[in-house]
């Protein structure tokens, strides 16, 4: 059994029954209804080719193909539901899982996601990505911000002020987000919020990916000199703990939406702890 | 005395490009990240100085910093503790906050002293294998928690004994029993 749909005052989020990904999601406040599914996959990290001796490494990102992996065809899953919010736990390996996530009242979707350490031993280096893929018509174009300000027009194998002749499929449409991504079409925009800078891009038409974490085995020879395999405290790779707040709402509305949540994630409150009885306390 | 230049002087270095993008040897990367919690450190003890002064009463104010991994050694063992939410924006915010707990059943009172709705759910698996020994609680305590603008709210958290939850569960019956009057 796994879980069906979770569901608050503003958002209807509807899971796979066979595979347990999501599968839809619906704004009830303004009856929009959107396909969106979302899972992990991973490209494989290029060590170099007939094309170009350049490898994946810290400075440049070049997969050896195109089609990224899936990290889960299917996910186990299990629902966590109460009167503050509903979660659903997907376990996508044993070093991929998430958590889909709606409190109460809240007007998006939250995906707490972790991930690492990720797996090397079959002596390919990975660069792990959450994918995005809806109906949309985007005819080529995706939205990134510029640090959190300015939203920046992207096109897919296109640059404004020179021909381009595309030689890296994937890698030559990633650019920097730091704060959000949306894919729209007339009427409806899906964004995502994230809580750090991330490489983000639509490579097809209705789709957006996140780059979340990546583990690689070569040196990519820009100068760093080291391949990006940080071994952590335990050395066997790094575990990463992230979010993606997703809103689905109308193209008008969007910005009043995103920009108000991004302020409140970037600069979100300080929790302190007392255990409490401390004498009082006045300034000389 | 707390001192925010350490911080200061850490987030200077780490404006190097290498720093931003991830382009530095692993070993920097260690330093960049030495630096940066050393900073915290000294910052900790500048913002425990500010509540302190600031509400006029001088706590043991503890920061933990792997709560996104519903590890916090205060939560898990205190039976009465207290929060402090600082919003740094200037407009009111609402946060659901989460704090790994050992107990089942919790009070929470705001500012006010009003209750707060509240729930406790089990710690996944998934936080349990990431977590690697660090910290053993078995539950997370969810309430929804507001902060005015360039302020903070302090929110006082209870475990509850079984006989109050007892009780609790025998006062539910009963109004469940009764008949209700809608007016």
């Amino acid at each position: 059994w796994s879980p069906r749909e979770i569901q608050n005052e503003h958002l209807r989020v509807l899971f796979d029954p066979v595979t347990g990904l999501l599968m839809k999601i619906q704004n009830l406040d303004k009856s929009i209804s959107l396909p969106v599914s979302q899972s992990f996959f991973w490209y494989s990290a290029s060590i170099g080719d007939d094309d170009s001796a350049q490898a994946s490494g810290a400075y440049i990102f070049r997969p050896n193909h195109s089609e990224p992996l899936p990290v889960a065809r299917g996910v186990r899953t299990y629902l966590v539901k109460n009167k503050l919010v509903q979660e659903v736990y997907q376990n996508f390996s044993s070093w991929c899982s998430q958590v889909v996530r709606l409190y109460a009242g809240q007007a998006y979707v939250e995906l707490e996601w972790t991930v690492g350490p990720i797996p090397v031993d079959d002596g390919l280096g990975k660069e792990i990505i959450s994918r995005f893929e809806t109906s949309l018509q985007t005819d080529g174009r995706f939205y990134t911000d510029s640090n959190g300000r300015e939203i920046l027009e992207r096109r897919r194998d296109y640059r404004a002020t020179w021909n381009l002749s595309q030689t890296e499929a994937v890698a030559g449409n990633y650019y920097p987000v730091n704060s959000r991504i949306y894919i729209k079409n007339k009427k409806f925009q899906l964004t995502v919020l994230t809580d750090r800078s991330q490489g983000g891009s639509s490579v097809a038409d209705g789709s957006m990916e996140l780059m979340v974490h990546r583990r690689l085995l070569y040196d990519d020879n820009r100068g760093v000199g080291e391949p990006l395999l940080e071994p952590g405290v335990y050395h066997d790779g790094l575990v990463v703990r992230g979010r993606h707040l997703v809103f689905l709402d109308t193209v008008e509305s969007s910005a009043d939406r995103h920009r108000l949540q991004a302020q409140q994630e970037f600069m979100a409150p300080q929790l302190v702890l007392a255990p409490g009885g401390g004498p009082s306390f006045h300034r000389g | 005395e707390g001192d925010s230049a350490v911080l200061r002087r850490a987030m200077a270095v780490a404006q190097h490009h290498d720093a931003v993008s991830g382009t530095e040897k692993q070993h920097v990367a260690n330093d960049y990240a030495k630096r940066l919690a050393a900073g915290w450190d000294a910052c900790q003890v500048l913002v425990s100085n500010a509540l302190a002064s600031i509400s006029g009463n001088k706590e043991n104010f503890i920061y933990c910093n792997y709560l996104n991994i519903s590890v916090c050694p205060l939560t898990e063992s205190a039976g009465t503790f207290m929060v402090t939410l600082y919003n740094p924006l200037g407009r009111r915010v609402s946060w659901n906050v989460r704090l790994p707990v050992k107990g089942a059943s919790y009070s929470v009172t705001d500012p006010n002293g009003q209750m707060v709705p509240n729930e406790v759910v089990p710690v996944s698996n998934f936080t349990r294998a990431v977590r690697r020994g660090r910290g053993d609680a078995t539950h997370e305590l969810i309430f929804p928690a507001s902060a005015p603008p360039l302020g903070y709210s302090t929110y006082t958290i209870s475990k509850m004994a079984n006989r109050d939850l007892r009780s609790r569960l025998a006062k539910r019956i009963r109004e469940q029993a009764q008949p209700r009057v809608d007016t």
